[in-house]
């Protein structure tokens, strides 16, 4: 046992160095990590297990990266080893990502981003490696099903300073600020997408478009008390009836407020508090500006 | 000071705060 | 406040910038501050002295745009396009936004038709993607698109320049604020009263309870 296992070993090597992701990855996936044999800790079942998802990555194969990771889950909790641990959290936010649940990749990603060491064992952590990880995780986010648990995400994220400085801040902002984004800056978003989200769904829209109507819906319920269908459409670039489908959905998984009349065919928006707050807010507002007005007049001298 | 007087004339525009059948109805 | 503070700097920079030019230099810093995309105040370049000064003279065009962006529409610069330099993007655009500004003005419900009317639009989505993009979206205006009802209400809306006369009228609402305040906490003060008096009421009626059953109870033990 002991030498096949070394033999593996070393044939999965070779085949990482032909970059043959998956080959090498069946190939340690043969060792038998039950056995009682010296040498096969813990330590060890979570380093292959974790070695083989991270190899079935490289080759975007989520299916049988998942089966090693959940492996990996029962040991990662008892693990002492700092770079493992660390491998398995970016693994583990790599194969939620793939699997496209996007809010929870993005949540991972965010927190492998706010590791504070910049050595773990042997390796070195750079900048550029955690600011990939902050890229990643509001991708992620934006790509989500917008709703009230995105716009927790999305207010963590356009609040830390560290995101401002990204490429894809602009289109952040927009998304927190809950503005509807045009073609042009979808398009630019698109560029810095990977191919599995930009995939087409069973509806023949894709990841990325899914996303980015859901999103505009959503910022039209802000803009709009009611809208159209055909207006609706129109906004959204997509048919009508398609545009009604995606609000009902959005409506029925409680990710929007509102209501459909198909007799006017319309959508009625509903905010999020009952008018008579509104009302209060507003009057919160006006007592606000006027305290301003008084705080500058103060501060000119009247 | 004219930046004053704007906002004041835009304070002034904020009441009535709302103007819609449903809060007429919740208010009364 | 938000408006006045994005645009503090650059009211301070074209109040500079006119001070310390004349003639045709004046007259494109003019053109300069009415295309920006952020100004949407120019009583402050007009009280300049070198602007004023353009009164009567080859460039008093300049004087008149700079009047009409500070408390004019766009259908007075249609009225008026003779006598008015002709306008470039920009500036038709800014002109449009403080024209919804002067419409919010008088009224808080704004009908479609008239929006179309006065910004010289075609149809409803061109309206909408202006109201959003331009004037929601840019900070000047906050409020809410009805369809069904075809009109905008408005939340909020930033305050253009004053008009001569419009003073009056400001201080008369004011004065008006302040009576109606005045009057609602008298009318609160007079129902805190009538709660302390009922109160009061009140608890003498449940003494004169409690004193009547307790002597009911001595009654019966004897």
């Amino acid at each position: 046992e002991e030498q096949a296992l070394t033999i593996r070993e070393k044939l999965a090597d070779l085949y990482e160095s032909e970059e043959q992701w998956s080959k090498a990855a069946q190939m340690l996936s043969g060792i038998d990590l039950d056995s009682g044999m010296r040498g096969i800790d813990d330590t060890y079942r979570l380093s292959k297990c974790v070695q083989i998802a991270r190899l079935y990555l490289e080759d975007d194969d989520a299916i049988n990266a998942e089966a090693f990771i959940n492996k990996a889950s029962f040991l990662v909790s008892n693990s002492q080893n700092e770079v493992l641990n660390l491998q398995y959290k970016v693994c583990y936010a790599r194969i939620l990502d793939l699997k496209r649940k996007f809010l929870e990749a993005a949540i991972r990603y965010y927190d492998i981003s706010q590791i504070e060491k910049r050595q773990i064992g042997d390796e070195e952590i750079d900048e550029a490696a955690l600011e990939q990880a902050l890229s990643a995780a509001v991708t992620c986010t934006i790509l989500a099903g917008a709703g009230p648990q995105r716009s927790r995400v999305l207010a963590t994220l356009y609040k830390d300073e560290r995101c401002s400085k990204l490429k894809i801040y602009p289109i952040l902002q927009k998304v927190y600020l809950e503005r509807i984004l045009r073609r042009p800056e979808i398009d630019a978003f698109a560029e810095e997408l990977k191919p599995h989200q930009k995939a087409f769904l069973p509806d023949n829209f894709t990841v990325l478009d899914r996303a980015m109507i859901e999103h505009n819906l959503l910022s039209a319920s802000k803009l709009y008390t009611n809208i159209s269908f055909d207006e609706l459409g129109t906004l959204l670039g997509i048919p009508p009836h398609k545009a009604e489908k995606i609000a009902s959905k959005m409506i029925y998984e409680d990710r929007m407020r509102g209501s459909i009349d198909q007799v006017e065919a319309m959508i009625h928006f509903e905010d999020d508090t009952e008018e008579l707050q509104q009302w209060d807010q507003q009057i919160v507002g006006v007592c606000q500006s006027l305290n301003n007005i008084l705080d500058g007049m103060a501060k000119r001298g009247f | 000071e004219n930046s004053l007087l704007r906002e004041v004339s835009s304070l002034l525009r904020r009441l009535p705060a709302i103007e819609s059948g449903k809060f007429q109805d919740d208010f009364l | 406040m938000d408006i006045e503070q994005k645009q503090a700097d650059l009211i301070e920079h074209f109040v500079k910038q006119a001070s310390l030019n004349k003639g045709s230099s004046l007259a494109s810093i003019i053109i300069e501050a009415t295309s920006n995309p952020s100004l949407f105040a120019f009583s402050e370049i007009l009280a300049v002295p070198n602007v004023a000064e353009l009164q009567g003279t080859e460039h008093s065009l300049y004087l008149n745009l700079l009047r009409l962006f500070a408390h004019g529409t766009w259908s007075d610069y249609k009225s008026s396009a003779g006598s008015l330099p002709p306008l470039v993007a920009d500036q038709i655009l800014k002109l449009k936004q403080l024209t919804v500004l002067t419409l919010a003005e008088t009224s808080k419900v704004l009908p479609y038709d008239h929006l179309m009317q006065e910004l010289d639009v075609t149809n409803v989505r061109e309206l909408e993607d202006f109201l959003i993009n331009e004037c929601m979206y840019a900070g000047i205006v906050r409020g809410k698109l009805d369809q069904f009802r075809r009109c905008f209400q408005v939340l909020f809306a930033a305050g253009r320049d004053l008009r001569p006369g419009q003073l009056s009228s400001m201080i008369q609402t004011m004065t008006n604020w302040l009576a109606t305040s005045d009057n609602l906490l008298l009318t609160i003060q007079e129902k805190i009263k009538w709660a302390d008096a009922m109160s009061e009421v009140d608890k003498k009626h449940k003494k004169e309870v409690e004193d009547r059953v307790e002597e009911m109870k001595k009654t019966v033990v004897s």
